[in-house]
């Protein structure tokens, strides 16, 4: 473990944290979508699934918990949760995210460490939550403002993995034959995507005005 | 047979 995987994931709880506030303190997901949250759990479901069988540390168990946990709660919460789920945007959240799916799942077959279940499974989430994002960002441009805790929570998503990359670069230059290319490159990816919305959020800090993505 | 390293990662 190393400063920047910490940092990294202490960000990516922080999002999660700001999300989960944000439903429970206002009781409305409006400006959150839906399809991301599903495909976020998809991401955690796919990935952790080695939860039972390799112990790699108490922390590992137990982040892997709540960011399933979580995942799974926020969904239930827009779907089941009798006051949250009627301030859903079901107009705006119209992106096609089975497609997501569908590619990147085809492409986990075709690139993966080792063809097996568990690491296709795995490649298949690598890829999801770098596309995840989409349909989030495609909803904040159609529901033009963005209120504080949304903007901070995508804003805390895109940096955690901006800290992974530090990671990588961390492990590379300090383990002899680190190589986790699958991630590293789709990280990249996944950091690139937020790259407009880094530079609006940058803008309307800096001017202190509201957040505003371009339709 | 290669051996995947483990995924200690999040």
């Amino acid at each position: 473990m190393n400063i920047f995987r910490l940092a990294g994931d202490m960000t990516h709880l922080l999002s999660i944290i700001v999300l989960l506030l944000k439903i429970y303190a206002t009781k409305s997901c409006s400006g959150i979508s839906l399809k991301t949250q599903e495909l976020y759990a998809l991401v955690f479901l796919a990935r952790y699934l080695d939860l039972f069988t390799d112990f790699i540390s108490v922390y590992n168990t137990i982040m892997k918990v709540v960011f399933i946990a979580s995942s799974l709660a926020i969904v239930w919460c827009m779907r089941l949760h009798p006051l949250v789920k009627r301030s859903y945007d079901k107009e705006l959240d119209t992106f096609r995210h089975y497609f997501l799916i569908g590619g990147t799942f085809v492409l986990a077959l075709v690139l993966n460490e080792k063809f097996t279940l568990q690491e296709i499974l795995w490649a298949f989430s690598i890829y999801l939550e770098a596309v995840a994002i989409l349909p989030q960002l495609v909803l904040l441009q159609r529901s033009g403002n963005v209120d504080n805790l949304t903007g901070q929570y995508v804003f805390f998503l895109g940096a955690y993995r901006a800290f992974y990359i530090l990671n990588w670069i961390y492990r590379y230059l300090t383990e002899p034959r680190f190589t986790r290319w699958i991630a590293c490159v789709s990280g990249i990816v996944q950091t690139g995507i937020y790259a407009d919305f880094f530079y609006y959020y940058f803008i309307s800090w800096k001017n202190n005005s509201k957040l505003k993505l371009p339709a | 047979c290669y051996q995947t390293p483990p995924k200690d990662e999040l």
